[in-house]
């Protein structure tokens, strides 16, 4: 693993040695590599291992740890402190009701998280209304009903031909009339992309006026996390990121990428597919993965 | 890279971040430079263009080994397994090929053997309809082994030239769950003398190089003997094919490029590097 990489590159400082430019050259490639491996973002990793640079030039080499631990220390504190340090969770103040948005890539999890997030507010003594807003994938709205049934929690159900930002609305009149104060509003799957797409997102945002637009992104996801992410937050606005399918083998290095692109909360991670599989964002964890 | 005057240090570094950033890795990258690094030591090129070509070329002949595409021999059924982890878009590649096949004039039958994930038979009973594939399925949570059962005692009973089944998405590590995959490939080939003739496993553009590691789970547990890629009219390249193509043999199929029943290319070498470089 990376800590013990590092040893070896440091095996000849001695105790009372300073991390210098020259010996920390080897190591800083060699942490390049390891984040790029875990899927950071180029750009990303290279701001990364310049601000990690800077924090380790002078540094007094400690008598109790190696230099090569004191390294791995710098790297992981520098990782924690970019993912963000404290868990922030949902934005639950307002007058219902008020209402969060997911939306993000095809396939990335957000109808399964949009029923597992109106289970955690449930639990949490708050009134859930789930609204299937997805009129394109294939059963997508049926799949939201049996979720909401699964759960016993309400949901909307769309008329024929209603169009997504018209669900939307119809559900948010419906909920303040119902006595519901939190929609979670599950959107389709898109690509950052598709211009029609994005504005339907931008459509929706404006006749529900959302507490929190939370982007749903797929743990394993590659280099292009960064673009997809700052298209998003450029286009429509994001408030929050939920990491899925956290349970893989995933390092998870998109998390830095969207966090560093977009400056937005990592708020939830997806952990699996059954409907309590939803854990707060905690960087420490987060942060050893990516260093694998 | 078009503007450049001269292979300098700046250029390989463009050339680099090019190839990272499509998701090709650092191992891949890093034996790629070298070897575009030698080349010019040894003199055998100075102009920019000519060592895009070059480059261009190496990665051809790393995706050309594995540039095969399905031939669907004449089988009562040939069978396709479709397997991959969660959300990847195994289910819509599906619809795809039976639509394909349809048109193709192939009788086609689709068994739904994902009984876990809600509303799964839904969503392939209405790919069904669009492609002019029945569907065989049971109530919910049923065994996925039974489903397929049926669905190769339908297809042979009716003479139907191809069975596509569909199964549950799954993460490669859990074992339990590659159990149940290994089951219906037994099941299968119990029935049906080398059957399922393509287990193929569907890979997400999106996805960076955990791609890799589904790949060879996958292939340790049932042996894929195709791939597809889906997701390519993003903005992901797939680069981490030519990582997957560098280690293993195994063919590339078909390419998704977006949610309609006619987005499926066959997988193409040179069209694939093409969006790359
Ligand atoms: N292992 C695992 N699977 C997950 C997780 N979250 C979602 N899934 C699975 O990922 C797949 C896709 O989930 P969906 O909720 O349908 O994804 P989606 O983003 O709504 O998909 P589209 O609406 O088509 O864009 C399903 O098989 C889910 O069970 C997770 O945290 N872990
Ligand atoms: N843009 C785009 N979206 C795709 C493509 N292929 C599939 N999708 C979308 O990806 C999402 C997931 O597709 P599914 O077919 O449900 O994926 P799956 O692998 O069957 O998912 P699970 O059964 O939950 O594991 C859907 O919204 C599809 O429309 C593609 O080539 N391009
Ligand atoms: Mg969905
Ligand atoms: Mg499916």
């Amino acid at each position: 693993n990376l800590t013990d990489k590092l040893s070896l590159i440091f095996k000849d400082l001695r105790g009372y040695g300073k991390l210098s430019e020259k010996n920390i050259q080897d190591a800083l490639r060699e942490i390049r590599m390891s984040l790029l491996e875990a899927d950071v973002n180029f750009k990303v990793a290279k701001n990364f291992i310049d601000s990690v640079k800077s924090r380790a030039i002078g540094r007094e080499v400690l008598g109790s740890i190696t230099p090569g631990q004191q390294m791995s220390k710098i790297v992981h504190e520098e990782l924690i402190h970019l993912l963000g340090e404290k868990n922030e969770g949902l934005r639950l103040a307002g007058s219902p009701p008020i209402s969060f948005m997911l939306v993000g890539l095809q396939g990335t999890g957000k109808t399964v998280t949009s029923a597992k997030i109106a289970n955690l507010l449930k639990e949490k003594g708050r009134n859930p209304y789930l609204v299937p807003a997805d009129i394109y994938r294939p059963a997508a709205i049926e799949q939201l009903h049996k979720l909401s049934d699964q759960l016993k929690i309400e949901a909307y159900f769309p008329r024929e031909h209603e169009k997504p930002s018209e669900i939307c609305r119809n559900a948010l009149d419906f909920a303040g009339n119902n006595g519901f104060d939190t929609l979670i509003i599950d959107t389709a799957g898109r690509l950052h992309i598709d211009e029609a797409l994005m504005e339907e997102l931008q459509t929706i945002k404006e006749e529900t006026n959302p507490s929190e637009i939370l982007f749903v992104a797929d743990a394993m996801a590659g280099q292009d996390a960064v673009n997809v992410a700052k298209k998003f937050d450029e286009l429509l606005g994001i408030d929050g990121v939920i990491l899925t399918k956290m349970d893989g083998d995933a390092r998870g290095g998109a998390a830095l990428s969207i966090k560093a692109v977009t400056g937005k909360p990592i708020k939830f991670l997806g952990t699996g597919e059954k409907l309590d599989a939803i854990e707060e964002f905690h960087a420490d964890r987060v942060a050893s993965r990516i260093l694998g | 890279i078009a503007s450049k005057k001269k292979i300098d240090d700046q250029l390989l570094e463009e050339l680099e971040e090019i190839m990272i950033v499509s998701d090709m890795g650092v191992q891949v990258t890093c034996g790629l430079i070298e070897k575009m690094k030698n080349k010019v030591k040894k003199g055998e090129v100075d102009q920019p263009e000519i060592l895009k070509q070059y480059l261009r070329d190496e990665i051809y002949n790393i995706l050309d080994n594995n540039d095969k595409n399905l031939e669907v021999s004449a089988r009562s059924p040939f069978v396709i397994m479709v397997i991959g982890v969660n959300g990847v878009g195994k289910t819509t590649t599906i619809g795809k090929m039976a639509g394909r096949f349809t048109s193709g004039g192939k009788s086609v039958l689709l068994a739904a053997a994902d009984t876990f994930r809600t509303a799964a038979v839904e969503q392939l009973q209405i790919w069904g309809n669009r492609a002019g594939a029945e569907v065989i399925s049971h109530p919910g949570g049923s065994d996925p082994a039974a489903v397929v059962f049926d669905a190769l005692k339908a297809a042979q009973s009716r003479g139907t030239d191809v069975l596509i089944i569909d199964t549950a998405g799954r993460i490669h590590t859990k074992t339990n769950l590659m159990e149940e995959l290994k089951k219906i490939k037994r099941i299968v080939a119990k029935e049906i003398v080398d059957a399922p003739h393509e287990i193929l496993l569907t890979l997400d553009a999106t996805t960076g190089q955990n791609s890799i590691s589904q790949v060879k789970l996958f292939d340790e547990a049932l042996g894929i003997t195709g791939i597809a890629v889906t997701k390519l009219d993003g903005t992901s390249k797939g680069g981490v094919l030519v990582a997957i193509s560098g280690e293993m043999n195994i063919p590339f199929r078909y390419i998704g490029i977006g949610e309609k029943i006619e987005d499926l290319r066959d997988f193409n070498a040179g069209e694939f590097i093409d969006a790359i470089l």
